[in-house]
């Protein structure tokens, strides 16, 4: 990616992260829809011999050589026999029966995660620069799990398994299926045998924000990321017949538009269908758009597939509003014809003047990239919130990356667009989505996994969300682009990663696979539950009282229950337990909470910790004491442990229902 | 056409297998597994073998066969296979 890894810091960090043999020896595991093997991403230079310990493959199949693997792409796996269960084989002649990436997502993921540098990459000269993973120097293993027609969690499952025996050490999951119990979630089931065998796994929150409870992969050995925008973007002007002016983003790259105004006008009057503004394949009447600019509603539909609809129907340039599930949300496309995305506010300002004006017209002039933009990180409207549906104590996403308007490498077989009339062809795609964000976050815990070789799957997590930040450098705190006011920890969870800052997190939240294995206990699983998650006979011991609450997870989420018919302000008491372990110095850290809300009163025991050596763990113990409040108040805070020169700091969630 | 038939008749399962249940007539997990899916079914075939994130394996069944496999001794669960997308 270009520009994400000067916003993350990681330009700064080259002396910190040792760059030599550490971060060689990893090895990043996706499973996507493949991977184009001739991406300049790939290119080996410089890397040592494959880690002796590998034992994955490159497997040959349609359009797809193993002699195309190298030192950077040391295994390339497919798994298909699930989804051709189902749709019937797979038509050679639409998709590759191979690790061939015919869709351009896989190769965008694998190489955010540990792409090789690649100078003066860009997608039609917007977002130039130097291309690189965030693990530049790791390896990459792809397994492709995803077809045309979806990915199968037979397939995943057995994707997951082989990525395990192959060695990888970080596995990158850019997908999901709901929000199923964990012991119904491949994904989920998978990931606890890969963080047994110390494997760190990331996976996507999901795109179905801003909605509350939207969250996939919520299992807690999973790392579940969100995304945010960076400091970038590609700004292009509307101009409007009346004089005023309105900011959107594009990345259309073609034949600009006349100097002078063309006509304008609104698709949900340019058609005979009752969603005509949405600008749906056949819903356009071409005598009404013919040399026209036509603004389309966002929604249903892909916003380039809208764009395409414009232009077969004769329109000149389009305009795309955003509704308010979208709020100011601007996601730039590589759209077919001269196109701007633009918020809501301005999508009402725009149609007030196309409603009012019987001979509206406008033009569309193109800015290029732009960089600086502040605020950000913001957190994108489309990143899925929480709470948790499937465990309200623990607080889901954990935390946020870039996944906004992400430049990285593409397959050849597609164009930037991913439609079938896109001939174009390109190096590198700017796309959006979690999926962006999450390979951002597998490559740093890559980074981190380099750095400390000891540290467990949990110990990365906790170093990721312990340093991450808030606020902003003024100190405000980070905005929800889908409100345009302040977010919570239930959009952002810890905050936005800062890997720097995570290299030396001082103390960390440490799992072993017996606390999960406690973990399902207290969700009262059945044996036969645990054992379809864990792979194991595992018996919950009676005598014990085990407890969500005091899974030592890096963050709090808590959940009041509204008390009903008690007539009275019955103060309840939920106790959260931690342990912190010293990965650093000795020292003192002094506990600090943040509690804006006067309805809940937070004590911390013991107020101090004093740790003398490297692995000490010391406990604590959080009491969270509320009054009944309405069903759906939540309430936000902070704890934060600091020794001076650490903060180690955690989000406090607090909902009643 | 008839492919096409069978497959909607037939679901996708991921079988949760005990490995400690097998009985000792066995040497391989994988006879286990074949002979418990040969018990419902003539046609089933076994699509993948598990054996590092669950012990068992997946295969196409009708929802008779789900129910008789389900009753099997060693049989943990029978999960229906999930459609998941890209983010």
């Amino acid at each position: 990616t270009t520009r994400t890894p000067m916003f993350l810091g990681l330009d700064m960090a080259n002396n910190m992260f040792p760059a030599s043999t550490s971060e060689g020896d990893l090895t990043v595991g996706v499973l996507d829809t493949g991977v184009w093997p001739e991406s300049k991403s790939f290119d080996d230079t410089g890397l040592g011999p494959v880690p002796s310990s590998w034992k994955g493959q490159c497997e040959e199949g349609k359009n797809f050589n193993a002699a195309t693997c190298n030192r950077k792409l040391i295994g390339a796996r497919f798994f298909s026999k699930g989804y051709e269960a189902i749709q019937g084989p797979i038509d050679e002649s639409k998709e590759s029966k191979s690790p061939r990436d015919d869709d351009g997502h896989g190769t965008h993921t694998s190489t955010t995660a540990a792409g090789s540098a690649v100078s003066d990459a860009n997608l039609f000269g917007y977002a130039s620069g130097t291309a690189r993973g965030m693990a530049a120097r790791a390896r990459v293993a792809m397994y492709k799990v995803c077809w045309i027609g979806g990915c199968f969690s037979t397939d995943i499952l057995a994707a997951m398994e082989k990525a395990i025996d192959d060695g990888v050490n970080v596995l990158s999951l850019s997908l999901g299926g709901g929000s199923p119990d964990y012991y119904r979630d491949s994904v989920a089931i998978g990931a606890f045998g890969a963080m047994e065998k110390g494997i760190f796994v990331s996976c996507s929150a999901g795109n179905a924000g801003p909605s509350s409870y939207s969250l996939s992969n919520e299992a807690p050995w999973i790392t579940t990321v969100g995304a945010g925008t960076l400091d970038r973007d590609f700004p292009a002007y509307v101009n409007l017949g009346n004089g005023m002016n309105f900011t959107g983003v594009s990345l259309y790259n073609g034949t600009a538009l006349p100097d002078t105004l063309l006509p304008f006008v609104y698709a949900g009057n340019a058609s005979n269908s009752t969603s005509g503004n949405l600008c749906m394949s056949g819903t356009l009447v071409p005598e009404k758009v013919a040399g026209k600019i036509v603004l389309c509603d966002r929604g249903v539909t892909a916003r380039v597939q809208k764009g395409e609809v414009v232009k077969e129907a004769g329109g000149a340039g389009m305009i795309l509003a955003n509704t308010d599930s979208n709020g100011e949300e601007l996601v730039a496309d590589a759209h077919l014809l001269p196109a701007t995305a633009v918020g809501q506010k301005s999508g009402d300002g725009i149609k007030k003047y196309l409603f009012s004006d019987p001979n509206p017209t406008a033009t569309i002039i193109l800015g290029g990239t732009k960089v600086g933009i502040q605020p950000s990180p913001v957190v994108a409207a489309f990143s899925s919130r929480g709470p948790s549906s499937i465990t309200t104590e623990i607080l889901k996403p954990d935390l946020i990356a870039p996944g906004v308007n992400i430049l990285a490498g593409w397959s050849g077989a597609v164009g930037p667009t991913g439609l079938s009339v896109d001939n174009r062809r390109v190096g590198f795609n700017i796309i959006s989505g979690t999926s962006m964000s999450c390979p951002h976050v597998s490559g740093l815990a890559t980074l981190l996994k380099g750095a400390h070789p000891e540290w467990s799957p949990a110990a990365i997590r906790s170093a990721l969300m312990t340093t991450a930040y808030t606020a902003y450098k003024n100190g405000e705190q980070l905005q929800d682009i889908a409100t345009g006011k302040a977010s919570t920890p239930f959009d952002y969870g810890a905050g936005h990663v800062d890997p720097q800052k995570a290299l030396d997190p001082g103390l960390i939240y440490d799992l072993t696979t017996d606390d999960y294995l406690n973990f399902l206990c207290a969700l009262n699983y059945t044996p036969s539950q645990i054992t379809v998650v864990s792979n194991r006979n595992f018996t919950c011991n009676d005598s014990v009282k085990y407890s969500v609450a005091d899974l030592n997870y890096p963050s709090f989420a808590v959940p009041f229950t509204t008390g009903l018919g008690s007539g009275g302000n019955k103060v309840t008491v939920l106790k959260y337990t931690r342990t912190l372990t010293n990965v650093g110095a000795s020292g003192t850290y002094k506990v600090s909470v943040s509690f804006p809300s006067e309805s809940v009163k937070i004590a911390v025991e013991p107020a101090a910790l004093s740790f003398s050596q490297m692995n000490e763990k010391k406990m604590y113990t959080v009491s969270f004491s509320a009054n009944s409040m309405p069903s759906g108040t939540k309430d936000f805070g902070r704890l934060q442990w600091s020794d001076g020169n650490h903060v180690v700091g955690s989000p406090i969630a607090i909902t009643w229902t | 056409a008839t492919e096409k038939q069978q497959r909607q008749n037939k679901k996708t399962y991921i079988v949760h297998m005990s490995k400690s249940h097998m009985p000792a007539d066995f040497v391989e997990h994988k006879q286990w597994y074949d002979a418990s899916l040969r018990s419902v079914s003539d046609s089933a075939e076994i699509m993948y073998t598990y054996d590092t994130v669950i012990h068992g394996f997946s295969t196409q069944l009708t929802e008779e066969e789900a129910e008789a496999l389900e009753k099997q001794h060693g049989i943990v669960s029978i999960m229906p296979e999930t459609r998941y997308e890209l983010h």
